[in-house]
Parts: structure tokens; sequence; C-alpha cells
């Protein structure tokens, strides 16, 4: 079994579990926060055996587009920013997913 | 070392909760929603000594029992669904316990 | 690949976030609740490369000292306690930070 550690892009959430369910899979949804432009997201637990992991890969791909975006991250602390505390908007890639694929020692259900 | 990753009904928590600190394990809190019913649950991260995991499994068996109940589940995407958009309601197992069993190569405290 | 599960004080999420931005390194943050003392804190989710893995595990160090406490946990269940249901006042350190490394088998970006 694998654990799919899923952080998703609040825009592609609906209709992500939905496709998930619809498929048959399982899941839990955990309510997060990016680490650098500090907007909502949702980090997806799906849990599934071995032999199902390339279509629920391929249904997360299928499902969660990424595009560029300019954004303002948060101002460095003054200590490390020197004269510019308020970086220049950066363009980073926003609305995409990232799945971290974890092996499962052991899956049990009470 | 062991990292419970275990998604318990809002029944059970409180009393799971407790059994855990009087057998003197360790744990944090994360809320989160059930990916079919949308219902509010916890998951519970529990990192224990190898030794102690059939103790902390027999644990989460005990204050987690599972009954079934009729439930109607969210309506599939219409797309998918053919004529009967809204599914019957289906009978499935709620209140029980799934626990997700993960190998920990380092474990730090600071 | 490596998945920190990392639990850190609220006192020094602020912080270590700062760090980790400036040193270049990605995390997600999940709210979170201490078994025990019921008080919020979070845990950040922080995949990095495997050559990555020390200077963000000294990062958290350098950000997340503990210090000892006298707190009053919650009371034990009546059954469970006996003559004494409030558990007399017990030093714990807190502040701190625990890490469990967990191998990535895969990381995707879409
Ligand atoms: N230190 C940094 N330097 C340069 N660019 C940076 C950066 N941190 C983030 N970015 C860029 O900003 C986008 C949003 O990041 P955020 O941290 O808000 O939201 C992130 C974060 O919550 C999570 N994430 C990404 N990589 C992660 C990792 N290695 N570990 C844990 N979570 C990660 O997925 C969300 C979307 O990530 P995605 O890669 O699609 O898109 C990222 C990435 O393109
Ligand atoms: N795609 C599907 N097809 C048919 N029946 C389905 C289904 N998804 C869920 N169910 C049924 O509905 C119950 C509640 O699911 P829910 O997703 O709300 O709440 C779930 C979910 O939050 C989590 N969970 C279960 N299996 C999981 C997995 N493989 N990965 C991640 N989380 C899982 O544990 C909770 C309780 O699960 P439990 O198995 O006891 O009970 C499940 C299961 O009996
Ligand atoms: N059953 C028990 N018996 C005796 N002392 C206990 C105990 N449970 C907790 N403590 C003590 O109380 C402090 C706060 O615990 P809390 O559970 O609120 O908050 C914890 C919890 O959220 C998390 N944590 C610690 N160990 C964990 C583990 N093995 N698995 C999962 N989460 C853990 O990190 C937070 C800080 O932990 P830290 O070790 O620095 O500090 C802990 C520890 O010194």
């Amino acid at each position: 079994m694998k654990l799919l550690i899923t952080v998703v892009h609040s825009r592609d959430k609906a209709r992500l579990s939905q496709e998930l369910l619809a498929a048959g899979y399982r899941f839990t949804e955990v309510a997060s926060t990016g680490g650098l432009l500090r907007e909502g997201n949702t980090t997806l637990l799906i849990g599934v055996e071995d032999e199902e992991l390339d279509s629920v890969l391929s249904l997360v791909e299928k499902n969660c587009k990424s595009r560029e975006q300019l954004v303002s991250p948060r101002p460095l602390p003054l200590s490390e920013a020197g004269p510019f505390p308020f970086p220049t908007p950066m363009k980073v890639r926003v609305g995409g997913a990232i799945v971290f694929v974890v092996e499962v020692e052991q899956f049990l259900r009470f």
C-alpha cells in the first residue's frame, strides 16, 4: 500500500475530490497553508493499493493544472533583507499539485 | 520508530486520546474531513518505538468500533452520473478507525 | 527525497518559517494540537532533497529551543485515576520541536 500526501490548490480541490470518489478511491482532507504565499490549500491523504498508484497519479495530473503568476512574497526579516526589505514581485508557478508517495508498512481498518 | 497516521471518528476521539495518554503514548491531533461523507473527523499522528507498535494498535482497536449506517453520498458530477445523478442511499461502515503505519528513518527532539 | 513531519511550538513558527524561506526551502503548514497540553501548535510538512537533510535539521534546531514548564495535564478518566483524579502538576519540556524524517519513494509536481 502507498500513502499519497498530495497538496492541491483550493481551485482544483472540488473537481479532484469528485473524480477520486467516482473512481472509487478513498481519501481524507486536511486544511493547510502554503509556506510562501500563505494561501489556504488542501492536503489530501490518499491510501491506495500498489497497483492503483499510476492511475490515481494520472487522475491528479488531469485535475490539477499549474500556471505562472506574478506574486509579491512576504517581506524578508529586516536583518536578512539589506536595502530591499520588500522583494520585487517574482513569477511563480501556482495551481499545480505536489505529491509525496510514501510506503505504508501496515494498513489496518478497525 | 514508526509513525501511525490514524483517522478516527469524532465520536471516539476523546476516549482514545485519554487512553493513549494514560498508557504514556505521545501524539498530535490534526482536524480532518472524510472524503466521502464530508464529516469532520480527526487524524492523529502517533510516533512510537517499534516494540510499542502492537500494544498501541490494540489500544486503537479497543477504542474505535465501527458499525453500518445508511448514508446518501454527495451526488456525482452530472457528466458521470447518467440518468441517476443522486445515488441511492448506500450502506457504509462508519465509526471505525484506519491506521497507516509508516517507517520513520530518523526521529529528533530539539 | 525526504519528508520532514515537524511539530513546532506556536512561539517558534514565524521565525522558523522565515528562515526556511530565506534558505530556499519549501514547506506546507498544517494547524495541529498537542495531545497532552491541548495547546495549538503547527505541523510543517517539509520535502527536501536527501543532501539538504542535515542543513534543514540544523535550521530547525537553531530556531526551536525547548525549556521546562510546570503544567497540570488534563485529568485522567475517573476509572483509571484511582483516589487522585487530578494529577499533580508535572514538569514537562515545552517549546522544542519534534521531527519525523520519512523516506519519499516518489515526488511529483504537476
Ligand atoms: N522557497 C521557495 N523558493 C522559490 N519558489 C518557491 C518557494 N516556495 C514556494 N515557491 C513557489 O511558490 C509557489 C507557491 O508556494 P507555497 O509555499 O505558497 O505553496 C506550496 C506548498 O504549500 C506546497 N509545496 C511545494 N513544494 C513543497 C515541498 N518541497 N515540501 C512541502 N510542501 C511543498 O505546495 C504548494 C504549491 O507549490 P508549487 O511548487 O506548485 O508552487 C510554489 C512554487 O512555485
Ligand atoms: N470511494 C468509496 N467507495 C465506497 N465506500 C467508501 C468510499 N469512500 C468511503 N467509503 C465508506 O464510507 C465511510 C466513510 O468515508 P469517509 O471518506 O467520509 O471517511 C473516511 C476517510 O476520511 C478515511 N479513509 C478511509 N480509507 C482511506 C484511505 N484509503 N485513504 C485515506 N483516508 C481513508 O477514514 C474515514 C473512515 O473510513 P471507513 O473506511 O471507516 O468508512 C468509509 C467507507 O466505509
Ligand atoms: N504521554 C506523555 N507522558 C509524559 N510527558 C508527555 C507526554 N506527552 C507529552 N509529554 C510532554 O509534554 C510536552 C507537550 O506535549 P503535547 O502532547 O501537548 O505536544 C507535543 C505533541 O504535539 C508532539 N509530540 C511529541 N512527541 C510526539 C510523538 N511521539 N508522536 C506525535 N507527536 C508528538 O510535539 C509536542 C511537543 O512535544 P515535546 O516532547 O516537546 O513536549 C511534550 C513532552 O515533554
